[in-house]
């Protein structure tokens, strides 16, 4: 009897007691799925990303998708205020979340977010770095790795170059830059076990 | 639970998704 979903991909955290899991999932899925389609249209808009295979454009946004709207919707965490902002507009408190259950990934989005506002990136400069953690060579079950990895070079490089040109005294955002991709495999695997707790325990 | 996207339907949305674009590529 799971009374909340505390993903901020939601209209609300709280979950009607008398629905089924299957009509939970069937809602949340209505509510995430526009924000999904969102960042398929933004991967289509790589450069070079519609130039690699079927197989491997799909395996990367099945492996990135979680990552980019992380991203991408770190302004639903106000992390002065400590809230959460959910789809329908409302916001809840960390301190709320948690007595709905939220744990370690709240805590970790937020530090994230703090970290990644902290560097205060222009648009085309998160929208670039976007495109560096979606086009990852390392994710598992690509066919063609060496076209990935021809594909995120380049767009580091072009990162690098964009960072360089806005922040000359300030070369270390870089390394900060990629020193948060790791920081969001974590986010991601710590999102892949609440999905499997949210599976068998829905 | 090695495939989260799979198993909870984010495959489906994402490929639904890029269709368009996968079937101008046929082209």
């Amino acid at each position: 009897n799971r009374m909340h979903l505390v993903c901020p991909m939601n209209t609300s955290p709280y979950v009607d007691p008398q629905k089924s899991g299957h009509s939970i999932w069937e809602e949340f899925s209505m509510s995430f799925t526009p924000a999904v389609r969102e960042v398929v249209e933004f991967a289509k808009r790589i450069p070079g990303f519609k130039d690699l295979s079927q197989h491997d454009q799909v395996s990367l946004l099945k492996a990135g998708t979680f990552e980019v709207l992380v991203v991408r919707f770190t302004s639903l965490f106000n992390v002065k205020e400590r809230t959460v902002t959910f789809l329908s507009g409302r916001k809840y408190s960390v301190e709320a979340l948690r007595s709905m259950g939220a744990g370690d990934l709240l805590n970790s989005m937020f530090d994230f977010t703090e970290k990644l506002q902290a560097l205060n990136l222009s648009e085309e400069e998160m929208s670039l770095f976007t495109a560096v953690v979606l086009v990852s060579a390392d994710r598992s079950g690509l066919e063609n790795v060496n076209s990935v990895e021809a594909l995120q070079e380049t767009l580091i490089r072009a990162l690098r170059s964009l960072i360089t040109k806005n922040h000359p005294n300030e070369i270390a955002i870089f390394t900060k830059l990629l020193l948060k991709l790791p920081d969001l495999r974590s986010l991601n695997n710590m999102h892949s076990e609440q999905l499997l707790a949210f599976k068998v325990h829905p | 639970f090695s495939d989260p996207a799979s198993n909870l339907g984010l495959e489906d949305i994402i490929r639904k998704a890029l269709m368009g674009n996968m079937e101008e590529k046929q082209e």
